[in-house]
């Protein structure tokens, strides 16, 4: 409670005329992204304990009475994918990714995520192998300065029928070069 | 032919040899479509009327509307795959952008990123992008009300009184929430944005919006410094998305490309949200 309050008078400040439209000075629009950025992580926290419920709930449905309360996922969020960076899809071998549907209807989605290699596998909840692409990150965007990411490559996949106010999961590993080796399907054509 | 073409069934871009998207071929129709990034100078005022005053954070006022192209050639790069096609194009050191069309999608994705602007030259600059189309559209386009429904816009003419124009440029600049549309009894485009931002239409077919500022200047209305943000002493990098949308107007079979635009618009902005977890110590086995 005391995180989505914090998260409520933040977004109270955020009603502000200022807020919204850029007017205020510089160190003031600074201070409230600081805000905004301390209250959605420590939602996060939040949603966080929502979503191992649900994934527990889920787990307890599936297998009768045992509860497998020690699967508790970190279920991190990434606020810098919109530079293309986000340091457990660089730094694992293997993660999973969850994809939570705000809409009230059934919905599909082409995900970007940064990654670091070339060789990956995407499977779905039903264990079912998802095709994937791999794209370079633009020059411009690798070249941008404060931008400390180690990852490459763009992994593509659609992921589809996202349930309306609901989730799936996604399990994404990294293969030996060996392994189903596929070369990115791109060749770049320089003009 | 000479252009280098990305897409899929359902909407086609053909990029000329300079690297800048020339043709666009979707429903039923090929059209010429260009699109180029451009940049307003800001103006400088002296800020003792009102009538001269700077542009900054709350005004928007090219200097005599000058107006300049940042290239005329544009590298490109360009990859294709089962499920996305994408041209990378780098148009200067501080502007470049990736056009994509995914798998089984009706519209395009201009992915811009934009700065750290320069002002060596101690001129502010005020970036747009810019689509350029054959649309006939009388001066008449249309902008978003919030996000819900479209107000139209007639250049140089307000709806209620005879207005007279003194800024050209920025009297007919409007807010866009999330999308801006033109069209004849032809064909359609449509813009949807990732964030507010200005936009116009100041020629028939074309339509622009306001991607990135930064000006040197304080306006003079309360906030006591020139909009001129920076990161780590560099000017701020900016970077969103647009969707292309382009097709017949009017509706055909009972589907408008208002009703497609309706649905990715609610789609591209309530996005899902993502949550990463580290599975060191689960293979995919026990992980499902």
């Amino acid at each position: 409670e005391p995180h989505l309050t914090f998260m409520r008078e933040t977004l109270g400040i955020m009603q502000h005329h200022d807020a919204i439209t850029g007017t205020e000075k510089q160190k003031v629009a600074l201070d409230y992204a600081k805000r905004l950025s301390v209250g959605i992580r420590a939602c996060a926290a939040n949603t966080r304990s929502v979503l191992n419920q649900l994934s527990v709930q889920s787990e307890t449905s599936a297998s009768t009475s045992e509860t497998r309360s020690d699967y508790i996922f970190d279920f991190k969020i990434c606020p810098l994918l919109n530079i293309t960076s986000c340091p457990v899809s660089e730094s694992n071998e293997r993660f999973a990714l969850t994809l939570y549907n705000p809409l009230a209807h059934f919905t599909d989605e082409y995900v970007r995520v940064p990654v670091a290699h070339h060789n990956y596998k995407v499977i779905d909840n039903k264990g079912v192998t998802m095709e994937i692409q791999l794209l370079p990150i633009p020059s411009a965007v690798m070249n941008m300065k404060n931008r400390t990411s180690n990852a490459q490559y763009e992994l593509v996949f659609f992921a589809t029928n996202l349930p309306p106010l609901g989730y799936r999961t996604y399990y994404i590993e990294k293969l030996n070069s060996s392994e189903g080796f596929l070369r990115p399907s791109f060749s770049p054509k320089k003009t | 032919s000479s252009l280098t073409v990305i897409g899929n069934e359902y909407i086609k871009l053909g990029f000329d040899t300079n690297g800048f998207l020339s043709e666009v071929t979707a429903d039923g129709l090929t059209r010429i479509v260009s699109q180029e990034f451009l940049y307003y100078e800001g103006a400088k005022g002296n800020n003792a009327e009102f009538l001269n005053r700077s542009s900054g954070a709350y005004i928007f006022r090219p200097n005599k509307n000058k107006i300049h192209f940042v290239a005329n050639q544009v590298d490109i790069e360009v990859y294709r795959g089962e499920i996305v096609q994408e041209v990378h194009q780098k148009f200067n050191d501080w502007i470049s952008q990736v056009v994509r069309v995914y798998r089984s999608k009706s519209y395009a994705e201009f992915e811009w990123l934009i700065g750290p602007i320069p002002i060596d030259d101690d001129v502010g600059k005020e970036v747009i992008t810019r689509f350029n189309s054959g649309i006939e559209s009388a001066g008449i386009f249309y902008t978003d009300s919030n996000g819900r429904e479209m107000i139209k816009r007639q250049r140089n003419r307000r709806d209620t009184w005879n207005v007279k124009l003194n800024e050209e440029v920025s009297g007919n600049y409007y807010p866009v929430t999330t999308k801006i549309t033109l069209e004849d009894t032809t064909a359609r485009m449509a813009i949807l944005t990732d964030r507010a931002q200005g936009g116009s239409s100041l020629q028939d077919g074309a339509l622009e919006l306001m991607v990135h500022r930064r000006l040197l200047h304080d306006d003079a209305f309360g906030v006591g410094e020139a909009l001129n943000e920076t990161e780590h002493g560099k000017g701020l990098i900016a970077r969103g998305k647009h969707l292309f949308f382009f097709g017949q107007s009017g509706t055909r079979k009972g589907i408008s490309l208002k009703a497609t635009e309706r649905i990715v618009q609610i789609e591209s902005l309530l996005p899902t949200w993502k949550f990463f977890s580290n599975m060191k110590s689960y293979n995919a086995e026990e992980w499902r």
